[in-house]
């Protein structure tokens, strides 16, 4: 992997692939 | 580049973008009817997490899509966009 | 949506953005060493032109990352910063 790679362990359990910019992201992110 | 640490401050963080950026990538593959690449993609960069997709075409076509709109609609893009020069024009845009 | 038509016209075309965003995602797989995903990809895809790739980190990963940046240090983002109130504040912004 490259060092422009993603970091190989997010943070969260789930990861939802929701607009980050949406006012409910962080309902579906939660 | 700020993350949102865990007791609410701003702390930099290029991995959330990539992290970010990763996901959304995936999305994009399933939705695009690439399966085997976004399984092949996952295992590559060892992601082994549970991944809830939004509704097609996904975050990333959406996104992209405003913004090849908005390019295309720019009337310096619209005069300058001969074949040779629109792979410039766009990242000056 | 715009597409430059064939004979040098500005048109509109969804198929122009797809396929340049095609072309990005694979360009962001080589780049992030997912050499497999990336040819798997063009294969599920069933592409067929030449590709010109851009120096890494590609297109897709720069693009992004500077909508992420200006997200992150926007200041009602940063003040704001608890989990409930980042959603909004980037529109805002």
């Amino acid at each position: 992997l490259s060092e422009y790679a993603p970091p190989p362990n997010p943070n969260s359990d789930h990861l939802v692939a929701a607009n980050p910019f949406d006012d409910n992201y962080n309902a579906l992110s939660y | 580049m700020y993350a949102k640490g865990s007791k609410g401050s701003a702390v930099p963080s290029d991995s959330q973008a990539r992290e970010k950026l990763a996901l959304y990538v995936y999305e994009y593959l399933l939705h695009m009817g690439a399966q085997k690449s976004a399984q092949t993609f996952l295992s590559e960069i060892r992601w082994e997490k549970n991944i809830m997709l939004g509704e097609p075409p996904g975050f990333l076509h959406s996104w992209w899509c405003v913004f090849w709109d908005l390019y295309c609609m720019a009337p310096d893009c619209r005069e300058a966009c001969a074949p040779s020069s629109e792979p410039k024009a766009f990242p000056d845009f």
